[in-house]
């Protein structure tokens, strides 16, 4: 595209070499209520080659023993429509069976920012060749893991684990109790400070509403998670005491125009806490579900 | 929140690289028009009713 030298081409998806099936997980009462999803992982059984078909794979086509395997959220518009995103991908070898784990949590957060409780989760996972374009390697189709039955859980079956925090244990609770001193013990929460807009030298004649705010602030502590989790994000930090809602604050300014004096009233973004949360440093936001 | 914040954030969203000085003149207490209180106090409830979509 773009290029001085060639019109742009576009092309047709033809030829499909990945398999793909797709995973249905029910969801209902499976996320606790007032619950904070840490980690979601997706196990899927990969069968075993029989030896007689790697033997044959060797023979025909020697290009690498590795297949990619690709997990993608799929979301049914009411349209009908659907559209998929991108969750995990990974090679593995047909050589190797037994459980293999894939990071899910953006896809659960993606079915969560639906809201949608009754709504299944729908997990497409399809094996590919590990580099598209690669000469004849077939080593993707000998990959094969054991399927959702019709009826009932079966050996080897997939499985989604939820690992979740109860936030009435690891969260923060709410404003803090004006009562009671902050001290190490304090949970987090979110604690009266008010800004002097008055006291503030350079605001005289300048500012002219507020005369001050509440801007509040967070703090306290916040209890840690005792598990240790499949996927190990390397930067993870400690679960802090955080100001996750923030609001803008209004004023009504003074301000010179064309020599005249004029009261305008701008906004400041991210001013005062709205809300305090417990969350770690370093570990992965989901992306926004866009309509 | 820091009183440089404060500052900071009121002159970018002025535009201004510096505080205005103000002359004598600029000292006497304005009248606020009707429809600049009327947009502060919209934009004060929106700021007291409005919830970021954070987490």
């Amino acid at each position: 595209r773009f290029s001085q030298n060639f019109r742009e081409v576009a092309g047709r998806f033809l030829v499909s070499e990945a398999s793909t099936r797709l995973l249905v997980f029910s969801m209902e009462q499976r996320l606790p209520p007032n619950s904070e999803l840490v980690q979601a992982v997706l196990r899927l059984f990969q069968e075993p080659v029989p030896e007689a078909a790697l033997r044959r794979h060797e023979l025909l086509s020697p290009h690498g023993d590795r297949a990619r395997v690709t997990v993608q959220w799929l979301q049914v518009r009411d349209d009908g429509s659907n559209r998929t995103f991108l969750i995990d991908s990974r090679p593995v070898s047909i050589r190797e069976s037994g459980w293999k784990a894939f990071d899910v949590t953006e896809a659960v957060n993606f079915w969560q920012q639906l809201s949608r409780p009754r709504e299944p989760l729908l997990l497409q996972v399809s094996v590919q060749r590990e580099h598209p374009g690669q000469p004849a390697s077939s080593a993707h189709r000998l990959v094969r893991f054991a399927s959702q039955g019709p009826s009932g859980p079966r050996q080897g079956e997939p499985q989604l684990e939820l690992h979740t925090l109860d936030l009435g244990e690891f969260g923060a609770q709410g404003n803090c109790d004006p009562e009671v001193p902050v001290s190490e013990g304090t949970r987090c929460c979110r604690q009266e400070m008010y800004i002097d807009l008055q006291g503030m030298k350079w605001a005289e004649n300048w500012v002219l509403e507020p005369p001050g705010f509440l801007a509040y602030e967070c703090v306290g502590t916040c209890q840690q998670p005792p598990e240790a989790l499949t996927f190990k994000w390397p930067l993870l930090g400690p679960r802090q005491c955080i100001a996750s809602e923030m609001t803008s604050l209004p004023m009504i300014v003074s301000v010179k125009e064309g020599g005249r004096r004029r009261l305008r009233v701008v906004s400041l973004p991210n001013m005062r806490v709205q809300k305090c949360s417990c969350a770690s440093d370093g570990a992965p936001v989901s992306r926004k579900l866009e309509p | 929140v820091t009183e440089e914040h404060i500052l900071s954030s009121l002159l970018q969203q002025l535009h201004l690289s510096e505080v205005p000085v103000l002359d004598e003149s600029d000292a006497e207490e304005p009248v606020t028009p009707a429809h600049v209180r009327a947009q502060y106090v919209a934009l004060l409830r929106r700021s007291h009713g409005a919830r970021s979509r954070g987490k």
